[in-house]
């Protein structure tokens, strides 16, 4: 079982290396630690490393609140590689992003598409915009949903 | 493979019978708060066989049932249905495509069904099994993970690591 | 002690059906219970209700991101105004809200601008509008701040 | 009264001498992610006397230090200046405005300073009682006391009521 953690760790840090290289820019370093307790060897805790362009933050929680996001989509994404599913749902993920990160997420998306379906929950126009089938969900009788397929220019009526 | 259509009826604010169609690509799902878009991921999840009532924000099974507002009565159950398109031959070959779909009456009492035949959601486990597709694996990602991987209080990245193990 | 207590939790309880009409609608409902544990009279807790516009929500885990963020932003406001400072700080916490109620959110603060100074950090493009002064903060050399002061056409260019 | 300006030099990401002159209604500070602006929260909060790092995203005090990039050196102090204009009289009358000012070194040194007299944080403290300024009172409102004050896992909810008693 200790091995077979050890491969799937291992894994997941390849992944992740790769992923956080596409969200972030080329001189950015990140890496996962696993830290052995020689005293609990069941019991060690997963540190993660993320060095944003030349910053040196002590741990990820001197990061920026969009910093942090990011880094944690990378390692989440790089967790669901390991067993991908056929599909991958996104629940307002990019919230905390600014305009270039969610272009960065978005073009992610994009490639990871070709292999895996995506359906992208979002209040984002620049989100809306890589995205080939748009919905629009409604509430116009009280407390009852009703979807509506929407074009991209609709899109922006509806979600105000 | 991919889903290819998710009806709602009864389920939470869905009280009208409602089919997304969703794109083999990428589907964006828009609308002002509250008008019910994470309520299709609960039903997603819901219909996948997902048991845990906090994964789908609710305090007990039933509330997942269309409670009602003050100009609409309540239901007294809620139906979902999948439809996978089994384009890749992952599932067995004699399907090009499957639905699966889940009731719950207001009694507690529940159903599952295969391509509109009733069965036991084990016979649903074994059909999606090694897809990575059923209750229990991780196709969702939402802001509250991004904080729980985060600040790790319950060494939720480890058990996140261990379970894809 | 405990008098004190129920009179500051009256109070809240005032501003916070105040603020909540402020931020929904008219005919959305409100409210803050204080549970009484008889056998625990130093530990009851405080539930929120908010029920927005005919749902029928059984507690406020059923309501959307948006709705709870929203419901949240009414509390803090209503705890903050029975102690308020002369000055307040909000960190972002226009992120969940869709254009319609940021611009409820940006109401209320505008309202309460008469009697307390704001410092409003965001991303939100809407909520810029209503800010007197716009100061934007950039990172042209690696990791180390600037400040520039800015109207608001530059400031879309500075969010990205 | 209200802030009229925040200067910082080697706090966080601000390396260099900044000043944020604050206007009196609404100020909105905005930039991509990761630029600073937080950090210009963090500061208003030390300056305020704040001393719990966990307030800070710090793990030690030290940590607001600038400590450098790949690009220029880490700085030997931190230094955090903010003037308060007394337009209501709230403060003693004989000031017009008030400047607080924290300093921190490498060493773990650390001086407060009120109008540029070196002074100790009672002072600060004193000063603005019952002025609802000052470390611990309750002026920041951010998306993570959102999720606290929902979740109310340890019972947040009743200390932040009982904070404003
Ligand atoms: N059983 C139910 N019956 C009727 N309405 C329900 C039921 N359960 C939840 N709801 C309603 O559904 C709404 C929540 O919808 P949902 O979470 O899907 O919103 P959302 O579109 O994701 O919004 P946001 O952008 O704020 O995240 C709530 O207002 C809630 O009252
Ligand atoms: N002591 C320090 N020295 C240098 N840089 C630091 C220090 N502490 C934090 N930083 C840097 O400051 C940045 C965080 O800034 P801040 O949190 O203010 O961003 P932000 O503008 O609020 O972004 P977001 O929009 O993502 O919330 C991080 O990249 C971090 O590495
Ligand atoms: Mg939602
Ligand atoms: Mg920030």
């Amino acid at each position: 079982a200790h091995q077979r953690f050890s491969s799937t760790f291992n894994e997941i840090r390849e992944n992740f290396k790769k992923v956080f290289s596409m969200l972030f820019r080329e001189d950015d370093f990140c890496d996962l630690i696993l830290e052995e307790h020689p005293d609990d060897p069941l019991n060690h805790k997963v540190e993660i490393i993320a060095k944003p362009r030349g910053k040196r933050p002590t741990n990820i929680e001197q990061l920026s609140g969009g910093e942090k996001t990011l880094t944690a989509i990378a390692l989440l994404f790089a967790i669901y590689l390991v067993k991908p599913s056929p599909f991958c749902i996104l629940d307002e993920v990019d919230a905390p992003l600014d305009d270039a990160n969610v272009g960065r997420f978005a073009n992610l998306i994009k490639e990871f598409s070709k292999n895996t379906q995506f359906i992208v929950i979002t209040h984002n126009k620049k989100t809306m915009d890589y995205c080939e089938v748009l919905y629009g969900v409604t509430m116009q009788e009280t407390g009852i949903s009703k979807l509506v397929g929407v074009k991209l220019d609709t899109a922006e009526n509806l979600v105000s | 493979m991919y889903l290819s259509e998710l009806q709602l009826h009864g389920f939470k604010s869905f009280a009208n019978k409602t089919a997304v169609k969703f794109d083999s690509g990428i589907t964006a799902v828009v609308g002002p708060n509250g008008c019910g878009k994470s309520n299709i991921v609960d039903a997603l999840r819901w219909v996948l066989g997902e048991q845990r009532t906090s994964m789908l924000r609710s305090s007990a099974m039933q509330n997942v049932i269309f409670n009602g507002t003050s100009s609409k009565k309540a239901l007294g159950m809620a139906e979902v249905s999948l439809t996978i398109e089994n384009d890749k031959a992952i599932l067995p070959v004699e399907y090009t495509s499957v639905t699966i779909s889940r009731r719950l009456y207001r009694s507690g009492e529940s159903e599952y069904l295969l391509n509109g035949t009733v069965c036991r959601l084990r016979d649903i486990i074994d059909l999606f099994m090694d897809t990575g597709m059923g209750p229990g694996a991780y196709s969702v990602i939402e802001l509250k993970m991004v904080e729980d991987i985060l600040s790790d209080k319950n060494n939720d990245r480890r058990r996140l690591f261990e379970e894809a193990a």
